[in-house]
């Protein structure tokens, strides 16, 4: 495992400690979207299916169960926990699943590397993986006061992406045949949909002001 | 290439 993988899984894992952090202390889930969190679930439900019948290594399984336990954890504290539900913003966050979840499974039929079930729910993931963030976007854009844990939140799943290219990079010059054009495209349109959102939160940043992104 | 399942990312 290179640098970069190793820095974009822990940047993964930070984001999703930053959330789990406002969710179960703070117990808020104010301007995170419920439908990108319902998305996640799906796509790692979906992409690790091999789970325990496919063993990569400790570390990789130990970091599926997280991804997988704090994606559905999450989904139950915004759907069920009595305190943090009444902070969801369900008014704003009004993307529809199936316009984003059909057309990643009719593509995951078209394209794939192999006609199996495996193969076309792990196709599926990518392709789901790379606009889940959608609904996120959508709702920060309506939300005037987005909090810091959010913003960052946000920020370290974009950083996260943007590193995983770099990984592609560095095993493409470093391990031969490591060519693997689903993944690289769904990843690069994944990060490019964060260009927007890097560009007003470094903003931000710099100027020392408030988060916002214009309507 | 390697069989996508024996992709080792996450």
């Amino acid at each position: 495992m290179n640098i970069f993988r190793l820095a974009g899984d822990m940047t993964h894992l930070a984001s999703v400690l930053v959330l789990l952090l406002k969710i179960h202390t703070i117990k808020s889930c104010a301007g995170i979207s419920l439908k990108t969190q319902e998305l996640y679930a799906l796509v790692f439900a979906s992409r690790y299916l091999d789970i325990f019948t496919h063993y990569v290594s400790f570390y990789n399984t130990v970091m599926k169960l997280i991804f997988l336990g704090s994606a559905f954890s999450i989904v139950w504290y915004i759907r069920r926990h009595k305190l943090v539900r009444r902070s969801y913003d369900k008014d704003h966050d009004t993307f529809r699943h199936y316009f984003i979840v059909l057309p990643c499974l009719i593509l995951a039929l078209l394209i794939h590397e192999k006609f199996t079930f495996r193969v076309v729910m792990w196709t599926f993931s990518l392709y789901l993986e790379a606009v889940a963030i959608l609904p996120q976007l959508v709702l920060l854009q309506r939300t005037r006061n987005i909090d810091n844990l959010t913003g960052q939140y946000v920020f370290l799943l974009g950083a996260y992406r943007a590193l995983y290219i770099l990984n592609w990079v560095y095993r493409y010059f470093t391990e031969p045949h490591y060519v693997h054009w689903i993944t690289w495209i769904s990843g690069l349109i994944q990060t490019l949909l964060y260009a927007d959102f890097f560009y007003y939160y470094f903003q931000s940043w710099k100027n020392n002001v408030k988060l916002e992104l214009p309507a | 290439n390697p069989e996508p399942e024996a992709h080792d990312e996450l």
